[in-house]
C-alpha cells in the first residue's frame, strides 16, 4: 500500500 | 497604509470560498507588487500559493509589507454579506490588527464595511522551485471537476497517467474500477473547452481523491485548469483568474514502500 507524501520530502523550508 | 479595490468582488468571495476547507488559516503578504498567500493543510499533504498582481486591481496601495493572519472560515462569513456585483475595498494600518472590508453596491446606492479581526501566524513557507514539467494538460476546469468528483464516489486514490494516448485516471474501489481518458483535443473552437497535453515524457502518479477534489471548489474562478505532472513530485493544479493572478493547488503523492 502507497503511503501518503508529506510536502517537506519535495520542497525545502525557507 | 495598505489599500486594494476590486470591481469584482465576486472573484474574492469565490477565492475564499475556495481555500477554507482546505487551509484554516494563512497570511496575506502584501507589498507592492501585490498580494500572495502560501498554506499548507493541517497535514502538510498539500498547499495552496496565490499571488494576486498589483495592477489586477482597480486601485492598489502597499506603502509597507505587511503579513495578514488571516482566519479564513471568518473571512469568508464576512465575504458573504457582500453582493455578487459589489466592488470591494480593502484596507489596514501599517501594522494594523484588523482588515477592513468595504463593500459598496454597483450603483453606489449601498454601502458598508466589516472589519475582520486580524492573527498572528507563525507561517512556514517552502521553497518551491520553477521547473518544467514531465506532462502539462490544460482541460476545462468543468472536466476536470467532473472526473475528480466521478472518481471519489469510486475511489480513495487516483492513478494520473500521462502519455501520447491522452492523458488517464484510474481508480479502484469496493464498488468496482473506474477509468476516464481524454485524449488531445483541439477541435473546440473555444480555448477553454480544449483539452491540450503536453508531454515531454509519460509520467504516472498516484494522488488522495479527497484533496483533488476538494482543489475542484475554485472551478468557479476559471474555464481552464492546468495540470502539471512530473515523477516523484508533487502535481500542480492551477486556476488562473483574469488578469488578476493564479491560485495554484500542490498536492503531494502517494509513495510506494
Amino acid at each position: 500500500k502507497a503511503n501518503q507524501g508529506r510536502l517537506e520530502s519535495f520542497f525545502t523550508s525557507l | 497604509m495598505f489599500e486594494a479595490r476590486i470591481t469584482q468582488g465576486a472573484v474574492l468571495k469565490k477565492l475564499v470560498e475556495a481555500l477554507k476547507e482546505l487551509v484554516t488559516e494563512g497570511n496575506f503578504d502584501v507589498s507592492s507588487t501585490g498580494l500572495q498567500l502560501q498554506a499548507m493543510d493541517s497535514s502538510h499533504v498539500c498547499l495552496v500559493s496565490l499571488a494576486l498582481r498589483e495592477d489586477g486591481f482597480e486601485h492598489f496601495r502597499c506603502d509597507r509589507n505587511m503579513a495578514m493572519g488571516i482566519h479564513f472560515q471568518n473571512l469568508s462569513k464576512i465575504l458573504k454579506c457582500a453582493g455578487n456585483e459589489d466592488t470591494i475595498t480593502l484596507k489596514a494600518e501599517d501594522n494594523a490588527d484588523q482588515l477592513t472590508l468595504m463593500f459598496e453596491s454597483s450603483n453606489q446606492d449601498r454601502i458598508s464595511d466589516f472589519d475582520l479581526k486580524l492573527m498572528s501566524i507563525e507561517s512556514e513557507h517552502l521553497g518551491i522551485p520553477d521547473q518544467e514539467y514531465s506532462a502539462e494538460i490544460k482541460m476545462p476546469s468543468s472536466e476536470y471537476q467532473r472526473i475528480v468528483r466521478d472518481l471519489t464516489s469510486i475511489g480513495d486514490t487516483v492513478l494520473i497517467s500521462a502519455t501520447k494516448e491522452g492523458i488517464k485516471f484510474s481508480t479502484s474501489g469496493d464498488v468496482g474500477t473506474a477509468n476516464v481518458t481524454l485524449r488531445h483535443n483541439t477541435t473546440p473552437e473555444k480555448p477553454e473547452e480544449q483539452t491540450i497535453i503536453d508531454l515531454k515524457e509519460p509520467v504516472a502518479l498516484t494522488f488522495a481523491l479527497r484533496y483533488l477534489n476538494n482543489f475542484a471548489k475554485a472551478t468557479p474562478l476559471a474555464p481552464v485548469v492546468k495540470l502539471s505532472l512530473t515523477k516523484d513530485l508533487p502535481i500542480v493544479v492551477e486556476y488562473q483568474i483574469g488578469e488578476l493572478g493564479a491560485v495554484k493547488f500542490y498536492l503531494a503523492p502517494k509513495i510506494d514502500d
